[in-house]
């Protein structure tokens, strides 16, 4: 299961990024 | 900013925790801010991801026999289900009424509590693949206590066919744990006593011989044969001992010291 969890974990901090990437475009206009 | 002690959980979060530090200092500096968009698909794909993570996490502690493992990630898992669930709200909030800022703080504390709990997550499952090493180390260790008792050229034919795959695992693995480690010091020092080990295995090997050796021919060689049998088998448990030690530390052990 090591390599799945490290996979899922990264697609997770992945998703992350996108959602507050979202949130700080529009904070920063 | 977070120090990440591998490279994997480096290059997982370390992105992630810059996006959301930044976040945190915009929400600081602006506490208004615009209309927020609809953030509904976004928020979705962060809980699909949590939810595969959480089966795949649940599935590690299930098939895992390591208790302290069974112990640390369950918090973990909860902490990261209930960020996606503040994640929600703040979106469900938010498409109610852009402006609000309860939401906003939620969106916050809900990319924090899936840093968080992310790093606790793989930081618990990490010291759970450093506590596998160890335990290959600490057989190493055992089979040199046997050293004593090999006094035959059979017994060390037996004793050196036990200990080198042990020791080739074990010196495998250290190596590929070494560089896996972000801290430059911890993998010096990994690295010296690997390579102390790698040298004083033959000479251990052969102190055994000459010993064997000197005590069925007899006489007084036999008392040096042994003490520098001793020595070796000494200088490679200390080795050892040195990496299960160094193997443990973790950049925030440096940070208490400093």
């Amino acid at each position: 299961n090591a390599p799945e969890m490290v996979k899922q974990a990264r697609i997770l901090a992945q998703a992350t990024s996108n959602l507050v990437n979202s949130i700080k475009g529009q904070a920063e206009t | 900013m977070p120090v990440f002690h591998t490279k994997t959980i480096e290059g997982i979060l370390e992105p992630v925790a810059l996006q959301v530090s930044k976040l945190v200092i915009l929400h600081e500096e602006a506490e208004d801010g615009n209309a927020m968009p609809d953030l509904s698909y976004a928020v979705h794909v962060v809980k699909n991801a949590v939810d595969n993570l959480v089966k795949v996490g649940y599935d590690t502690i299930n098939n895992s026999d390591d208790q302290l493992l069974k112990q640390d990630m369950p918090p973990a898992l909860q902490r990261v289900e209930e960020a996606s669930l503040y994640l929600i709200q703040a979106s469900d909030m938010l498409r109610a009424d852009p402006f609000s800022a309860p939401a906003r703080k939620k969106l916050i504390e809900g990319s924090r509590g899936i840093l968080g709990g992310t790093s606790a997550l793989l930081l618990a499952f990490d010291e759970s693949e450093v506590r596998k090493i160890l335990r290959i180390c600490k057989s190493v260790l055992e089979y040199l206590a046997i050293t004593e008792v090999v006094d035959s050229m059979d017994d060390l034919v037996t004793f050196v066919k036990n200990l080198s795959p042990v020791i080739t695992r074990m010196t495998k693995e250290v190596d590929s744990r070494e560089k896996e480690l972000t801290h430059q010091v911890h993998r010096e020092m990994l690295q010296r006593s690997l390579e102390q080990v790698k040298q004083l295995t033959p000479i251990l090997i052969s102190g055994i011989k000459i010993y064997v050796i000197s005590k069925q021919a007899g006489g007084p060689a036999v008392q040096d044969a042994q003490d520098n049998r001793d020595y070796t088998v000494q200088k490679v448990s200390n080795e050892i001992h040195e990496i299960i030690r160094v193997l443990q530390l973790t950049t925030y052990d440096e940070d208490e010291w400093d």
